[in-house]
């Protein structure tokens, strides 16, 4: 479903010169629960926007589902959960998780109840007309990951979607994420601190090393 | 060094009332290093809020150093780094971290020294030129450390400060976070969702309830 080639991600910052990717090969195939696990600012984040069309690699190429990474953004083919929340302020929680699902044409009604739906799984039932700035740091994750699987995306882009919590409600979502995985065959890609979390999670981790960020090790679990 | 009698704090927000704290009585002595613990949304970031005078009690008394919390923020006499970073996109790394020195009318070559100092603690030497939006998320946490610690504050009030980071630099920040402890002798108050992380570097873990929070244990360490 995803296919990387000599990906190579440079960036001119602070008077010089980062080298964020260097010469990344990855396949993802369709259906994989993939996990990215490496240090702080070894490139994880970047690789997960390269794939989601956020940021144009330097040098190599994307696939995703057979198009560009462009074409499949447009197409609206992926949900991606940040690793800052990114909600919008003006809107209600509600409004925010509905928001990819206005942009694809979903009648109002079948939107709200998905909505609820979704709130309901995050276990944020209640706070539908709070404003993001009103809920508290896992909170807002929380409804992240609640906007992010919204319209039932076929690829998940998540870049540590669990960290802000405690145990109970991380473990809580760990088997919900699994549980849609298995009835949904998404294909995941999944950025985690946690190795005992990857391992829990995934079909194959892949480990990156520090900057210039390569691919060390893939671990089929 | 700081005392909470009856504090209570309650938002108006969605359309109802949220009772995020609930008749807190705490006292945290000088020199102490306590780990506040609790689910999502419990209220943790509130009280430390309450505590930096940064959110008004609704009800209830709050004492910093025999001072107000008021008193205290305004005389400055606490470091805080907070759960999402806070750095000021229009100043570079250095100049982020110099705030508190500038503030404090510290001149301009010790600022500048503290500054290095700082990000070499943090293992950021090399980024002091670049903006907070081009450092990744473990990255820009890790600034926000480096400024609180800057001025070495009597108090230190942080939140969730490690969550977004590798085991490597977690454990490793938890160390010198220690050693720092030690040799200045700091109180310093400690939001985690780590219960081992808790352990291993306080005096003392105060958990909290689910909301409406409310102190539901104290264990000494
Ligand atoms: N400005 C505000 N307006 C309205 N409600 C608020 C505001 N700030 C916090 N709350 C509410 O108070 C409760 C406690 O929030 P708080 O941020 O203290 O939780 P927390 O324990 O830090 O959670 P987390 O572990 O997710 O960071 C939450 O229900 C939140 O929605
Ligand atoms: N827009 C940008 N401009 C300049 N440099 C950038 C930019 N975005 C990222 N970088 C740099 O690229 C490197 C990788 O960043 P990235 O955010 O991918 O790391 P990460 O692996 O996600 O780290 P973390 O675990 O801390 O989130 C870092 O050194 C960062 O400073
Ligand atoms: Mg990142
Ligand atoms: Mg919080």
């Amino acid at each position: 479903a995803i296919s990387l080639r000599n990906v190579t991600k440079t960036f001119d910052a602070g008077g010089g010169l980062v080298h964020a990717l260097d010469d990344i090969d990855l396949d993802i195939a369709p259906g994989a629960f993939v996990s990215l696990l490496g240090p702080s600012g070894c490139g994880k984040s970047t690789l997960l926007r390269v794939i989601g069309d956020l940021v144009k690699p330097t040098e190599g190429v994307v696939e995703v589902n057979g198009r560009s990474a462009e074409a499949a953004r447009k197409a609206r083919e992926y949900g991606m959960a940040f690793q800052a929340p990114g909600l919008m302020d003006w809107r209600t929680i509600r409004r925010n998780i509905e928001l990819p699902l206005q942009v694809q044409g979903v009648p109002r009604n079948e939107r709200r109840a998905r909505a609820e739906e979704m709130l309901e799984l995050v276990r944020l039932t209640g706070f539908e007309n709070h404003r993001p700035r009103q809920l508290s740091g896992g909170m807002q994750q929380r409804v992240a990951i609640a906007r992010a699987l919204a319209f039932q995306p076929k690829l998940l882009l998540m870049d540590e979607p669990l960290g802000a919590l405690d145990e109970m409600n991380r473990e809580y979502l760990q088997r919900e994420l699994l549980r849609i995985w298995r009835s949904t065959g998404t294909t995941i890609v999944f950025v985690t601190h946690s190795v005992s979390e990857a391992v829990f999670l995934s079909t194959e981790v892949v480990v990156m090393s520090p900057r210039p960020g390569r691919i060390a090790d893939r671990i089929p679990i």
